[in-house]
C-alpha cells in the first residue's frame, strides 16, 4: 500500500517540480512502483513525459467525473514510474470547486490504485487553491521545497496553518516530512540568516539541492536530472535526499 | 494621467515582485507620482512596507467593497511613492469571484484615482485568477518577467492567449510593452536556445537582469535594491530597464 507524498509550497518558483520529478523517478530507480500526479494546470512535470496535445485523458477528467483513475494513468519512460498528468484545463475545473466534495477528489482516486504503488508523489502548483488542498487531503507527508530568501519565509506561516487545518478537520495522519532546501547558492549572509527561521516551522532535510545550470539543463531535454546527468552534484544531492525521504518513510 | 503596468506571468518566481518593487522605486526616483498595487494575496511586494499584522485595511476590502480606494492607499517611505497592499485575506476573495463585476474591480478603482498619479505598477500572482486579470484588465501595457528556462516557455502560450482574449472582450487597449528577462546566469546553453523562443512571443527588453545575491539581500533588508545598493550591477541593469519603460511608455 503506496506512502503518500504531496510536494507542497504555495510561494512561486521554488523547486517543486524539480523535486516531485527526480524524487519519483529516484524512488522508481530505488526498484519501488511509483505514480507521480500532477495536480498543476500549468502542467510543468507532465510536460517533461508526454505534450499537452497528446493528452487526450488527464486530472482534470478525474475532478468532472468524466472518467476514471486507471485510464488516466500512462506509463513513462523510466521502469517503475507512472504518471497521473495534467494539462491547461484542470483550470477550468476550478471555478467549479465551492462542493464540500471537492477536497475529497484526489483522496477517492487513490484510495482505488493505492495498492498498485509503493510510492505515490504529488507536484502542486503556487496556491494553496484546491489542488494542494486535495493533495493535502490524499497524502501521508509532505515535503515543502524552499529557497532560503526572505519571500520563501513569508509564506511559511500560511502554509503550516493549511497543513494543521487538514489535518485537524479532515486528514490526522498528515505528517511534515521536512523543508527542502533548493536552489542554494553557497555561503551567502541570506543562507545563514535565513535557515535558523526555517528550522523554527518545519524540521528541514540534511540534504540541501544547490544551485546548478544541470537542472534547467534536464528539464529542456525533457528528462529527470537523475536520467540526463546522474555524475553531476544537483543529481546526486537528489539521490542523497531520496534515500532520506526513504529512511523517513519506513513503515 | 496615469500609465498602468500591469507585472504578470503565471509561472512561480519569475521576479514578478522583485521587478514590480524596482519599477515602481525607479519610477519614483525619476520624479513619477507611482503607485504600486500587490494583487497578490502572499503580498510579498506588501511586505516590504509594511507588516501584515499592520495592516487595517487592504486590497481585499476593495473586492469586499468595504471600503473607498483613497481610504487603501497609503505613503511609502520612499519619495512619489505610494502603496495600495494586500495581505492573506485577498485569497478569500477569490472564492466569490465567479459574477460578471469581477474583473473589473481594480478598473473602476484605478478609474477614481488616475489621475493622481504618472504611473501605476500592478504586482500579479502566480496565476491566470481573479487577480491576475483585474491587473490586465485594469492596465495600459503588461511586463512580463521571466527566466531563460524550460518551464518559463511551456506558461508563455497560456499568458498571450489570456492576454489576447482580454484585449478582444474588454480591454482593446492592452499592449504587450515586453518580456523582461530575469536572474540571468552568464552564457549558458539555456540561455543561447531560450531566448529565441520567448522572441517569437513577445518583444524583449534589450535589458536584462542578471542573478546575483544582491536582490535577496535586499529584499530581507526590506528595501527596494535600487535603495539597498544602487550600484550593483542588478541594480544599475533595473535603472536601465525603468528608462526602456519610461520611453515606450512615452505619451
Ligand atoms: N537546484 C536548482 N538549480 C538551478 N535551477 C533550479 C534548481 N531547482 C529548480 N531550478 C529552476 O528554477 C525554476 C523553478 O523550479 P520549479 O519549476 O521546479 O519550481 P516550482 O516550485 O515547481 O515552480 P511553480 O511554483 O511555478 O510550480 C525552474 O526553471 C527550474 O529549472
Ligand atoms: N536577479 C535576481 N537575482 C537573484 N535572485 C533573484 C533575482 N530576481 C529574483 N530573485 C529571487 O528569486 C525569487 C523569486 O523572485 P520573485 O519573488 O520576485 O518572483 P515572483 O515572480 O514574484 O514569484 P511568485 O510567482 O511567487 O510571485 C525571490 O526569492 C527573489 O529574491
Ligand atoms: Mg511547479
Ligand atoms: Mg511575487
Amino acid at each position: 500500500m503506496a506512502t503518500v507524498i504531496a510536494i507542497a509550497n504555495q510561494k512561486g518558483g521554488e523547486g517543486k517540480t524539480t523535486t516531485s520529478i527526480n524524487l519519483a523517478h529516484g524512488l522508481a530507480l530505488e526498484g519501488n512502483r511509483t505514480l507521480l500526479i500532477d495536480m498543476d494546470p500549468q502542467g510543468n512535470s507532465s510536460g517533461i513525459f508526454i505534450e499537452p496535445d497528446h493528452m487526450e485523458i488527464s486530472a482534470a477528467d478525474l475532478f468532472l467525473q468524466k472518467a476514471d483513475v486507471n485510464d488516466v494513468i500512462q506509463q513513462t519512460r523510466y521502469e517503475n514510474l507512472e504518471l497521473l498528468p495534467s494539462k491547461i484545463n484542470l483550470a477550468e475545473v476550478e471555478l467549479g470547486t465551492v462542493n464540500v466534495e471537492a477536497p475529497y477528489v484526489l483522496r477517492d482516486a487513490v484510495g482505488k490504485i493505492r495498492n498498485n504503488y509503493d510510492y505515490i508523489v504529488i507536484d502542486c502548483p503556487p496556491s494553496l487553491s484546491i489542488f494542494t488542498v486535495n493533495a493535502l487531503v490524499a497524502s501521508d507527508y509532505v515535503v515543502v521545497p524552499l529557497q532560503a530568501e526572505k519571500f520563501s519565509i513569508d509564506g511559511i506561516k500560511g502554509l503550516q496553518n493549511t497543513i494543521e487545518s487538514i489535518k485537524r478537520r479532515i486528514n490526522p495522519q498528515l505528517t511534515i516530512l521536512g523543508a527542502l532546501v533548493t536552489q542554494l547558492k553557497p555561503n551567502t549572509v541570506l543562507t545563514k540568516t535565513i535557515l535558523p527561521v526555517i528550522e523554527n516551522y518545519f524540521p528541514v532535510f540534511e540534504t540541501f539541492i544547490s544551485s546548478g545550470v544541470a537542472v534547467g539543463e534536464s528539464h529542456l531535454s525533457k528528462q529527470s536530472l537523475l536520467d540526463y546527468n546522474p555524475g553531476i552534484k544537483q543529481a546526486k544531492e537528489y539521490f542523497s535526499f531520496v534515500k532520506e525521504v526513504i529512511r523517513g518513510t519506513k513503515k
